[in-house]
């Protein structure tokens, strides 16, 4: 009950606010229960504050801004209890270059320190050329999805193709 | 537990069998659009026992039957299997049979799904219980369906509570 | 009428005045995240009279007024003015008074906007008007939002029908 | 009121059937009025079929296929209404190669139909290579933005340098 949340509060938090820095390189970043003493009932609050900025809202925060915050949330918990498997669909689609590479190096320090078997859906060359291995999806007959084993050597020549 | 392998056999625009092989570390997914990269994320939630027919982008939750292209028929039932290493033995007591557990989702049209591990017909509740115990489901957190990277952060501070719930 | 030029002080993260001159043809806009790209697109609906400050990312309208950074104080006031072409004649009759027509809207902290054409105040509406006349507007379909493109196809029926309303 | 919304389905229908068929290399899409026999009441419906497909309800296209759709329909209402500006805020993040280059040539065709002035927003080097010129925005002081000329033969070597 109250007493598992508290814990959980307080790991996640602490994970939460370090990985937000690392990706950010700077600033802050807290959680913070609300709406209720109780933290059963409460709700969950985000304060970032990205590097050289003054404290905002969250919604003011950009496209590519928003989703890293959330992608050192959604670490932080797995670092408090790691998942077997993680999918992510597309989530460096916001991303400058800058931060594809942040996120890259928090993608392998997540794999060092957790058993997660990682699945990354990309469209992105800077997030292909940084996996262990790539399945490319083609259709090749029109309508009908296959799955192709990519070897990694050619990958940095395929990108699209496939 | 650990995951395998992903297989899938007429879901979505997988008409034919295709296996997707899961191992540690990062496995990249990439392809033009429209070929099929989140029909396999959604064949992975779906076969661990999601519900909602929306969580599919479907109208109904025989959508995800192969529906014909055009050059072949559409199909009238749907497959897809998760592999799992359970030689660890963490799986709950009533499906705890064996090192290795082939979970299985079969929907035949205009009569619903069947779930069956390693043969043997089980419930919906079963195969949930089997994936939240080991931190994982159709609801997962670490699932970041296309396009909701931002939804985390303009939800509501309630819905949001949640992620701790799955912390804890 | 032709969009000739947005002008920024103290909107968001432009501090200082910034001009963004607007061509005939392709205008790329490129920078890293967070540096104020789409701070642009909002100053641009916010001088046509937008009135919601959930369409601004706010939690107020004085959330736009610049709210400092580590070396520099807050603003207490923000201006956006868009400069256009008016050469053709084609703004309604009341606004109708020069070549070029230049529209400012101003606001101060905690004391609301006030909307200028060409240095006269004018109402809020007399501005949407301007912009609705010319087929464009602070909530022009034209006007594609950071992550938006695919909402015109999961909004419902009736609401796209107001694209057509556009059109005609 | 009802003659000039049937007018505008005509000729909205009718650019946007041409605008995907050339979008997606093939294919057919069409407009419908649904869940009333009055235009002013009645909802619009969009039936979309990709090349070599059934067509299908719209939610199950992949995210390319609706941004790629919704496009269309956007500059369908364009060469019917036009408008002064056009701003697009990285319409083209889910996109892939193939797609931006269909996605560039529909807008250069957009630039000779009307007298439109379009501003696009984006961090994929393929757009960027397509555009008349070029503005960088900076934020060389932290958290204060400023806007940069770039001269467009050294955007090619620029990306996300700015
Ligand atoms: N039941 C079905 N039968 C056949 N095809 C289907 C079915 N359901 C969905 N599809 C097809 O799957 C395609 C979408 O696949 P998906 O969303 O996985 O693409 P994607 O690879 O993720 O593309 P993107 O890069 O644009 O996100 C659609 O074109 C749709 O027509
Ligand atoms: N009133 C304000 N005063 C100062 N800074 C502000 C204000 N409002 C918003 N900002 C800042 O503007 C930044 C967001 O800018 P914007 O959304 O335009 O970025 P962007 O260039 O579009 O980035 P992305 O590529 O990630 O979409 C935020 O970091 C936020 O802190
Ligand atoms: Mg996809
Ligand atoms: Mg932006």
């Amino acid at each position: 009950g109250r007493a598992r949340l508290n814990d959980a509060f307080d790991k996640v938090n602490a994970h939460f606010s370090d990985l937000f820095t690392t990706l950010f390189g700077g600033g802050t970043a807290e959680l913070t229960f609300v709406e209720s003493e109780d933290p059963l009932e409460a709700g969950l609050e985000i304060l970032a504050r990205p590097p050289g900025k003054k404290p905002q809202t969250l919604t003011l925060l950009s496209g590519g801004e928003q989703a890293l915050t959330a992608m050192a949330l959604i670490f932080a918990v797995f670092l408090t209890n790691p998942a077997p498997i993680c999918v992510l669909d597309e989530v460096d689609a916001p991303l400058d270059d800058a931060n594809v590479e942040r996120f890259c190096n928090l993608l392998d320090s997540m794999v060092e320190r957790t058993d997660t078997r990682f699945v990354v859906i990309t469209h992105n060359p800077i997030t292909m050329a940084r996996v262990d291995r790539l399945f490319g999806v083609t259709m090749a007959e029109r309508g009908v999805s296959q799955l192709v084993s990519i070897d990694l050597t050619t990958a940095h020549a395929v990108r699209e193709a496939v | 537990m650990k995951f395998e392998r992903l297989r899938l056999h007429g879901f979505k625009s997988f008409c034919d069998q295709t296996d997707l092989v899961l191992e540690p570390g990062l496995t990249g997914v990439v392809g033009p659009n429209g070929c099929g990269k989140s029909n396999l994320v959604e064949a992975m939630r779906w076969v661990m026992g999601e519900s909602s027919y929306k969580a599919m982008r479907a109208s109904g939750m025989d959508d995800v039957i192969f529906s014909g292209s055009s050059n072949r028929p559409g199909r009238n039932s749907a497959e897809v299997t998760l592999i799992l290493d359970n030689s660890d033995r963490s799986a709950p007591a009533a499906l705890n049979v064996a090192d290795t557990l082939e979970v299985t989702r079969r929907i035949e049209r205009e009569q619903g799904s069947v779930y069956r591990v390693n043969g043997r017909e089980v419930r919906a509740r079963d195969v949930q219980l089997l994936f939240a115990d080991a931190s994982t489901g159709a609801h997962s957190p670490a699932l970041v369906r296309q396009g909701q990277i931002g939804e985390l952060i303009s939800s509501k501070p309630v819905k949001r509570r949640a992620l701790l719930e799955e912390a804890a």
